[in-house]
């Protein structure tokens, strides 16, 4: 395991980030 | 034996190959599975980016490490090419199971999508193979005198895929999510390039973060946004 720290919520993903949804 | 750098690298990059061993250099049945559930097929154009940036990868990883080198690069596309697919798979699936849905027509058609996760996966490959190994300090130069570069660390990807920092920024949290297996050290290092661009690279002048900033505030109020210098 790592330690990044997940910043996006559950209903957030790929699509959203490229404005895409 | 004692752990070497050395012998760590070779672990990490044996694991990589390992990983990707199963994944094929052209997309998988699922992956074509998604593409055909588009409104438009995004396949051709697919496979046409990919060749206009293998040859862009090739060129500027012949002009750092030199010409005989050039088949190292493309053994380093073709690694990345296998994890772009694999990572763009896994990131659908999930989309799938999130959104409950199939046409994933406007994300497969965007090329900013596509590129942004194609030099994920590069900086994945090449920070596996130990990207500052040819790191001589920026420079070198070559039998004319002239300055030929061996920086190969991030954010040199960008500059030769032609990606804005702040596009690349937007793939990192999901490229993790999605590949489970990659090793601590890769994580740290998305991590450090993260880091990177939030504090530094994405603030650039020709950064497409000032354009945003002023769409989500009006135009009224662009003035308000402090400049690069700051």
């Amino acid at each position: 395991s790592h330690d990044y720290h997940f910043g996006l919520e559950d209903h957030e993903g790929i699509s959203e980030l490229f404005d895409c949804d | 034996p004692p752990q070497t750098p050395i012998r760590a690298a070779m672990t990490s990059i044996q694991q990589l190959r390992g990983d990707l061993t199963s994944s094929g250099d052209q997309p998988s049945t699922n992956l074509a599975t998604y593409f055909k559930n588009c409104t438009v097929d995004p396949m051709q154009a697919v496979l046409s980016r990919l060749e206009t940036l293998e040859q862009a990868f090739s060129q500027r990883f012949g002009l750092a490490v030199g010409p005989r080198c050039i088949v190292l690069g493309c053994q380093r596309f073709k690694l990345g090419v296998r994890l772009y697919y694999k990572i763009m798979e896994a990131m659908l699936k999930s989309e799938e199971k999130r959104l409950s849905v199939q046409n994933f027509s406007k994300l497969l058609n965007d090329s900013t999508f596509h590129t942004s996760l194609l030099a994920c996966a590069l900086e994945v490959v090449m920070a596996t193979y130990g990207g500052g190994s040819f790191k001589t300090g920026g420079y070198n130069h070559d039998a004319a005198g002239d300055p030929v570069e061996t920086d190969l660390c991030f954010p040199w990807i960008l500059d030769v895929v032609d990606l804005p920092a702040f596009d690349f920024y937007k793939v990192i949290e999901s490229f993790i999510k999605a590949e489970p297996t990659l090793s601590k050290d890769i994580v740290k290092h998305l991590e450090t390039c993260e880091n990177l661009i939030m504090e530094r690279i994405a603030w650039r002048t020709d950064s497409p973060l000032f354009e945003l900033l002023k769409q989500e505030h009006g135009g009224g109020a662009a003035d308000q946004v402090e400049t690069p210098a700051s």
